[in-house]
């Protein structure tokens, strides 16, 4: 039989209100719903199979080509890259970068490489504070110098500490910054050209709704992402945001943050996702 | 961009010599795209926008007012309800508790208020009651330097509320005293317990809620979920310096009817401003 188009508006409107009760951006909500219409219009259903179960097969097939883009392998990056691997940590204020960081020393760790972490934040007040906690917990280096110094002279000596010593991996934490002040966001392509990161990883919030369209399109403008990070999943957050930021800059969810300890870091599952959005 | 979408559909209106039923649902699904994209909590956008149908089709406009201008009149109107205008905050001796999510800047935005509540010739006392960040002592103590305001804490001590009760003891001859706390979530029960016992030990005048303006969906929950622990007293949205568009702030004041104190714009100390809900609205609308 084929698609009642009243009945078809009436299925999309119900699964749609389901993606924005799950934080994912109104734009995408949009470009996937009409990229939805398009291939579904005038296709026939065969007996047996209701309406709502077809479109929601095509949604979810929709959903995990845009989760789905070329998986960022953390460990195998990690294990081929040049020594020392350059990692620079970006991000709009109170995402979680600092924290990202520690949860990733600690799974370095595990894995028997040996960091070295910049605390290229001589902005925010307890800044350097924070960090050296972490690093004395984690028992890794930290360069550091005092409060207002330039954040690309602390990576600068990071990187050459860490090829002094053969350290594996160099983390460079930075100021959170807005993606709409462009006198920091210079200064952040500042920071990448004289640090040359290997990687950049933008750490986004689970909580953010719409902005994280926003916020991701402007970094990966600015100094190009290669991996997301999306915190504080934990905090009951359907996690949309992960599917407007691959959707909106095409570049791979790596980790998400489920906790404040170590510990809680995972590798992103698009499948879990799926489900989260859903449920 | 939905702002424009918006304004091309009040332009509809604008031309139309009376307001028909299809324009009008035309007008509303532009609305719920605008709310939406503004991050304000989905089953409030449905209800919102349904009231903005039935008015539309059953109020007159007001003599001399055009259709266009009967419709935007009603948007603002209901949104307005819901945020109900913003609230001075008192300048009596009072004691203030600082709650909310991860990283939302109830920290940094005590610097702020301790700053604010000086310049108006009171004398302001901080406890550090946030005793799971790491070197959230220290970064109270530095904004405290700035603004020349004392900071009560005890590093290494984990104990929350003994320490807010110590602290409130040191600070009695203070006007203003404003008590830090942890960034928590509603599924964290052992700090949602910590958080209630806070409030019960220091009975704070004022609970206030703060806010990121890029909140999404999660805003509406978990108000209510500070809400019914403490019983929130205002919200402070912070981050509206960005492009947020600052929903959650709608969502959380229209769960917990706490009017909007502050809002955050920035960084500095001095980066905090009254809320002013027409400026808010016609940002939010795009
Ligand atoms: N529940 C939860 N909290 C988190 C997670 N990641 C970070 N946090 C908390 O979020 C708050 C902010 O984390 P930070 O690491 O300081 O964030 P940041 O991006 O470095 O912040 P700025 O440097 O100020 O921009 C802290 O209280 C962290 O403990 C997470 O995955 N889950
Ligand atoms: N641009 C901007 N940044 C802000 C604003 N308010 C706070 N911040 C920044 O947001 C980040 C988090 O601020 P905090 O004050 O540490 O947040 P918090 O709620 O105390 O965090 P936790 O204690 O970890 O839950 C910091 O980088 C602040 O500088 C604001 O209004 N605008
Ligand atoms: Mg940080
Ligand atoms: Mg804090």
């Amino acid at each position: 039989k084929k698609i009642n188009k009243k009945k078809l508006d009436s299925v999309i409107w119900e699964l749609e209100i389901a993606l924005y009760e799950s934080d994912v951006a109104t734009s995408v909500v949009e470009e996937i719903k009409n990229k939805l219409k398009s291939e579904i219009e005038g296709v026939r259903i065969r007996r047996g199979l209701s309406l709502e179960k077809v479109i929601t097969r095509a949604l979810k097939n929709a959903i995990s080509n845009v989760l789905a883009i070329d998986p960022y392998d953390f460990d195998r990056v990690i294990a081929e890259s040049k020594r020392p691997i350059i990692m620079m940590f970006v991000g709009v204020n109170g995402t979680g970068k600092t924290t990202s960081i520690a949860k990733i020393v600690h799974r370095l760790h595990k894995n028997n490489y040996s960091c070295v972490v910049a605390a290229c934040d001589t902005f925010r007040a307890g800044a350097i504070e924070q960090l050296q906690k972490h690093a004395d917990k984690l028992n890794v280096k930290l360069v550091k110098q005092g409060a207002g110094a330039d954040p690309a002279a602390i990576a600068f000596d990071a990187v050459e500490h860490a090829r002094a010593r053969n350290k594996d991996v160099v983390l460079i934490d930075t100021a959170g910054r807005m993606h709409s002040n462009a006198n920091l966001m210079s200064e952040m392509a500042k920071l990448k050209r004289v640090a040359k990161p290997d990687v950049i990883i933008f750490v986004g919030d689970a909580l953010a709704g719409n902005d994280a369209v926003e916020q991701a399109m402007k970094f990966e403008e600015c100094v190009g992402i290669d991996a997301a990070i999306l915190s504080k999943i934990d905090a009951d957050a359907k996690g949309g945001a992960a599917l407007s930021i691959a959707h909106a800059v095409g570049k791979p969810i790596m980790f998400v943050g489920v906790g404040q300890e170590y510990k809680d870091l995972q590798e992103f599952n698009p499948h879990w996702m799926l489900k989260r959005l859903f449920n | 961009n939905l702002g424009e979408s918006l304004r091309n559909t009040l332009k509809k209106i604008a031309k139309a010599s009376h307001i028909d039923k299809n324009l009008i649902k035309e007008i509303v699904r532009d609305i719920q795209r605008a709310l939406l994209s503004a991050d304000v909590n989905v089953k409030l956008v449905l209800k919102l926008t349904k009231e903005v149908e039935r008015r539309a089709l059953e109020e007159k406009p007001l003599a001399g007012m055009s259709g266009r201008e009967h419709v935007i009149r009603i948007i603002y109107d209901e949104l307005v309800g819901v945020l109900g205008g913003a609230r001075e905050v008192s300048l009596k001796k009072h004691v203030i508790m600082m709650v909310g999510l991860y990283g939302q800047g109830k920290t940094t935005t005590i610097g702020k208020l301790s700053k604010f509540f000086s310049k108006k010739g009171l004398q302001v006392g901080v406890i550090a009651g946030d005793v799971h960040r790491p070197a959230a002592y220290e970064q109270l103590a530095q904004l405290g330097e700035q603004a020349k305001v004392p900071i009560y804490g005890e590093p290494g001590n984990k104990d929350a509320v003994s320490i807010v009760e110590r602290g409130l003891k040191k600070m009695l001859k203070k006007d203003i005293v404003i008590i830090d706390t942890s960034g928590r979530h509603s599924l964290e029960q052992d700090l949602i317990d910590e958080m209630e016992n806070i409030y019960k030990v220091s009975k704070a005048d004022e609970r206030f809620l703060v806010i990121d303006a890029a909140v999404g969906q999660q805003a509406g929950p978990q108000a209510k979920a500070f809400h019914e622990t403490v019983h929130i007293t205002g919200v402070i949205m912070t981050k509206l310096d960005g492009t947020a568009k600052g929903g959650g702030a709608i969502s959380a004041v229209s769960v917990t009817k706490a009017p909007i104190v502050f809002i955050g714009i920035g960084e500095h100390m001095d980066d905090l401003e009254m809320f002013d809900p027409p400026r808010f609205i016609s940002r939010l609308l795009g």
